[in-house]
């Protein structure tokens, strides 16, 4: 041990074990991620060349067969718990996306809240199995955020009871989602639905992509790998042109729209239904942006303890770098606002399965404030939870330039947060929609309830400052 | 309709309301400026347009607002007064410093005081030095282990250098003394020059 970080820990002024077990959410939590943590960690099926001195496609390959073996692994230790499932996978791709994140994180999630029972039994167990690879296909080469622009079309057909699906512009082809490329045999895509000559906006259906046993792409289907990007190496994000696609009327997701065989459209409580997938995964995103940035201090801090550089006064031993007061203000704004974070993702956390569990009883109210909230917060978490990954960086000096630091790796793979599952300007103006609609329902003499409810006190904000 | 704020720069309660009251005046100023371009314009789509700036502010705020409430909040659930203690001083100083960084939100919006921004600048500095000693019990508390961090900077020893240098030997290009560019490239050009 480093003497420098051996007197650090001798200084606590607190049992660093207590606020592990406050940030787990509980002494079992704690013990059960360890036990997690052994088994993967000791596991040499797990074990890996490092990936920063492996080529793109050598990383994908050792990502998928790192994937493979974690399936196995998680049925044999038993793992079904979804925190456990996400905890298991961090252990196996430290800081890292996978090839099947998109299946475990949102197909089969999509599956769970939006296909109706008989569709369950049809899909759920190959996926579950992994007969079926599926990803969740939403954004187009020319639409990302603004969802109701998207292009990809499902036109009933009532005569054969299929709908046909179509890329009718290069802008429509989806672009970007996670293990399309060349994992996945299946996917969730997302398009406006036509019936009866109408568009009744976006639905989801369950489109076959590849062979189930040759894997080879099916005929109609255009699929592949977008190419390398700015970080996310392991994975194959990928593009998808559909002609003429037919698939029959039980593979849209039907749980709350549905379109009779005869082309009838029956619409869903709530418009919002088809996009609670999203809302979910914003959701996740807030505790992420917590976890990227408690690594990033994690190094920094760690680092500022070892690292002695210059002097205070002449003839004196180098310093730590942690001992000057400029690091401490690049460094310790961020270790708060980690904590900051990681108590609004345990917030968001226990938020979301409440009101879910509202509205899989029928219950919508809270819906519209968990859209806006997790829309505000995702952006919130990940604009500065990006800059302050890039000051962890800098305040390591040259040393954080290499990728030995971890922090240009733990950068590429966090910075796509602030893009996906909704641009974060766009993010910010949807919670800007509901902020501003809510404080004109206050000034139509409405009292507000949840989070926003501090714009009832509307008529007392004029405030004065106070002498000091 | 005067409602002097009470703002104790020591007291979360008191900043966690100073929040909101920053939250509030930025989403009624984002509406009032709806209206007036609503007017100009006389379409709700370029109107809202013209008001994202602030829009993108209000919501900002909004969110600031949470974040520092449910931090202050979660430390109502803690018992242990160490832990208590430190996690108190770590909400303070991000509500302070957060106030810093858009100082001028709360002094435009008549908040805060120009003196008292200064106090809290000065406070800032002080909470630095209680922060110091529990810096890295603070982040060894995440608890990630070494495998997950996968840094040799951030490892739990803090043998840097040694591990720094063990890394480096592994680079694809160590992998002989002699790289074959030297024999495709250099050589014939020393050759002729």
């Amino acid at each position: 041990m480093n003497p420098d970080i051996m007197k650090e820990r001798q200084n606590a002024t607190f049992d660093v074990e207590k606020l592990t077990n406050i940030l787990d959410g509980g002494p079992e939590k704690t013990k059960r991620r360890r036990e997690i943590e052994t088994l993967v960690f000791n596991d040499p099926d797990f074990e890996e060349e490092d990936p920063n001195f492996l080529s793109r496609s050598e990383r994908y390959d050792q990502a998928v067969r790192k994937s493979a073996r974690m399936i196995l692994k998680m049925r044999e230790y038993g793992i079904g718990h979804p925190d456990e499932i996400y905890f298991f996978k961090k252990c196996v791709h430290p800081s890292r996306p996978e090839p099947l994140d998109l299946h475990l994180g949102m197909f089969l999630p999509t599956l769970l809240n939006q296909a109706t029972p008989e569709q369950m039994d049809r899909f759920f167990m190959p996926a579950w199995n992994l007969n079926i690879i599926g990803t969740y296909a939403q954004t187009e080469m020319g639409h990302g955020t603004h969802l109701r622009g998207l292009e990809t079309t499902a036109t009933y057909d009532p005569a054969t009871q299929e709908f046909v699906l179509n890329s009718p512009t290069f802008s429509s082809i989806k672009w970007w989602p996670g293990g399309l490329g060349k994992t996945s045999n299946c996917a969730i895509v997302i398009a406006q639905l036509y019936t009866q000559g109408n568009c009744h906006g976006l639905h989801a259906f369950i489109v076959p992509i590849r062979d189930f046993n040759t894997h080879e792409p099916l005929p109609g289907i255009v699929v592949g790998d977008i190419g390398p990007k700015f970080g996310y190496s392991e994975v194959d994000n990928g593009f998808l042109k559909l002609e003429n696609i037919r698939i029959p009327r039980e593979n849209m997701l039907m749980k709350h729209a549905t379109v009779e065989p005869d082309g009838t459209y029956v619409k869903p409580p709530s418009s919002k239904l088809t996009y609670g997938t999203m809302v979910f995964i914003r959701s996740l995103i807030v505790g992420n942006s917590a976890l990227f940035l408690a690594k990033s201090c994690t190094i920094a801090i760690r680092y500022s303890a070892v690292r002695h550089q210059s002097d205070f006064r002449p003839g004196e031993p180098e310093p730590q770098i942690l001992d000057y007061q400029t690091q401490q203000y690049k460094l310790f704004p961020l270790l708060a606002m980690a904590y900051a974070f990681a108590f609004v993702g345990q917030y968001m956390n226990d938020t979301y399965n409440r009101i879910t569990g509202d509205i899989n009883q029928g219950d919508f109210t809270e819906m519209p404030e968990l859209h806006a909230l997790s829309a505000g917060l995702k952006a919130f978490t990940t604009w500065a939870t990006n800059a302050a990954i890039e000051v962890c960086r800098m305040s390591c000096g040259g040393h954080g330039y290499s990728c030995s630091s971890a922090l240009p790796d733990i950068y590429v793979g966090f910075t796509p947060s602030c893009t996906y599952e909704g641009e974060n300007t766009v993010m910010m103006l949807q919670t800007a929609r509901y902020l501003v609609k809510s404080y004109q329902q206050v000034k139509a003499g409405k009292q507000l309830s949840g989070i926003v409810s501090y714009l009832n006190e509307a008529e007392h904000w004029r405030v004065q400052p106070q002498p000091v | 309709a005067a409602r002097p704020t009470v703002v104790d720069i020591n007291d979360l309660a008191s900043l966690v309301e100073v929040y909101k009251l920053r939250a509030a005046i930025l989403v009624e100023m984002a509406a009032k400026n709806i209206q007036q371009e609503l007017q100009r314009t006389k379409n709700q789509e370029d109107a809202w347009n013209n008001s994202a700036i602030d829009l993108v502010r209000a919501s900002d705020a909004h969110c600031h607002y949470v974040v520092v409430k449910l931090f202050t909040d979660k430390l109502g659930e803690i018992g242990d007064t160490a832990v208590h203690s430190v996690l108190s001083t770590l909400a303070l100083f991000y509500t302070l410093h957060g106030i810093t960084q858009n100082s001028g939100d709360f002094l435009q919006a008549g908040l805060l005081s120009v003196p008292q921004v200064m106090l809290i600048s000065v406070r800032i500095k002080e909470l630095l030095s209680q922060l110091r000693p529990n810096a890295v019990a603070l982040v060894d508390a995440f608890d990630i282990h070494d495998k997950s961090l996968n840094s040799v900077l951030g490892r739990y020893d803090g043998n840097v250098y040694e591990h720094l240098f063990e890394w480096a030997r592994r680079s694809p290009l160590n992998s002989t003394e002699v790289h074959e560019s030297f024999h495709k490239y250099l050589k014939p050009l020393r050759s002729k020059l």
